[in-house]
């Protein structure tokens, strides 16, 4: 569903070149529960940033659904990006004047989702994080773990085809980090929602079918395993 | 060091009002190394803004030091706050267009300290965090693990007698968490520093020496145990 073939990235900073990720390729398929795991600063943003394609590479390409994404033009990229990619950012990233139910609505609206049918699909996703009667606060008025699950919920709202969570369960504790990952794993199961999580945590690490780990920008290890 | 006595804070939303905290009664002596556990949305963030005196119940008292902080102007409010405490917010609450050295240093700065014993405290305390290299990088440049490292190198800088910290391994990778903690838990027994923590991070909760619960805005359990 998307591909990094051979892809670097890299920072200027002044005269200095911070190389992040040094030759990454990396293939998630339809349906896939994977985990990207590595050190602070390893290039695990940098990784999901790519995957969802809110960023380029310095070389080698991004494929989204076997297409090179460098052949699809702004606008086209912006549409396929609402429909078929949720991304939860590790900073959550939430509008501050919105409503939690207004955020979840957000992309739900720019895809031209008919007003009941987005806000009835807001309620509907936040309950299933767990935030039913925080529907109208704002984000300063949650929980750092209450505004983590809204970030979710609105990665759902458009039934992406593929979610990209960058550390969806740092700010959950167990029981409720739990019922999170049964969500998603449900929404893996039973209707072929492709996961790629950047996460540290081994409560998550646990329960994904595979495990790439990265250091020092490269890939280190690519194994699956037997989800608990 | 700091003190809750019959603590309780609510927020009003409309005509709803959300009770948080249901009457807590919390000491933290001196030299202690604790973390306070519990749901998302119990209150673990709330009870972290009134022990750093940021915040003010809606009934009962906060001590510092045996002094009701009520007894006490905005201005040495403000002085206790920047020379005694030291804090670390769950959304780490950097300054955007300070680089992490100019982030550390605003509290020595507020706090009158020479520039120059200043520049290089922070250069010293960003190394002890694991971040030399990155001084001069504005938080948008960092890893979220990055930043939060900045933030507790910030919550340091003024030598202060307690370190309230929220959730501050929540973005790191196993092996940076242990050399975090252990920074800390150098500090505590070397310097009497007393930490307070809000986790649910269990590899931060195997290294305290007490844990208090907080369920439904009361706490449940408050135990002494032996520090891994
Ligand atoms: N805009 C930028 N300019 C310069 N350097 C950057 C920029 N963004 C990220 N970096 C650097 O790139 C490296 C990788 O960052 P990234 O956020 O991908 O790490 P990460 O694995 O997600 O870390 P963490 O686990 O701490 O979240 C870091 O060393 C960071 O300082
Ligand atoms: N300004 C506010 N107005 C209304 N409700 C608030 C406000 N700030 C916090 N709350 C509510 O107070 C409750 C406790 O919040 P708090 O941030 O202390 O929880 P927490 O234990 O730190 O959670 P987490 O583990 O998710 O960080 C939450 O239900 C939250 O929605
Ligand atoms: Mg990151
Ligand atoms: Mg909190």
């Amino acid at each position: 569903v998307v591909a990094l073939k051979d892809v670097h990235k890299s920072y200027r900073a002044g005269d200095t070149e911070l190389r992040v990720l040094e030759g990454i390729d990396l293939v998630i398929e339809p349906g896939e529960f994977v985990a990207i795991a590595g050190p602070s600063g390893s290039g695990k943003s940098t990784i999901c940033n790519l995957l969802a394609l809110l960023d380029n590479p310095n070389r080698g390409s991004v494929y989204f659904n076997d297409q090179n994404v460098e052949e699809l033009g702004d606008r086209e990229l912006s549409l396929l990006r609402n429909h078929h990619i949720g991304i939860v950012f590790q900073g959550f990233n939430l509008v501050q004047v919105l409503t939690a139910h207004e955020n979840v609505m957000l992309p739900m609206e720019i895809g031209n989702t008919p007003v009941d049918k987005a806000s009835s699909e807001a309620y509907r996703l936040l309950k299933e994080v767990g935030l039913e009667g925080f529907e109208h606060q704002r984000p300063q008025q949650l929980s750092g773990g209450q505004q983590q699950r809204v970030a979710l919920a609105r990665a759902l709202a458009t039934n992406p085809r593929l979610v990209v969570a960058d550390e969806p369960t740092a700010n959950l504790d167990t029981k409720t980090a739990m019922q999170i990952i049964d969500l998603m794993r449900n929404l893996n199961r039973d209707h072929g929602v492709s996961f790629v999580f950047a996460t540290h945590d081994e409560r998550l690490l646990q329960r994904v079918s595979r495990i790439i780990r990265l250091l020092d920008g490269l890939i280190v290890e690519d194994t699956m395993q037997e989800a608990a």
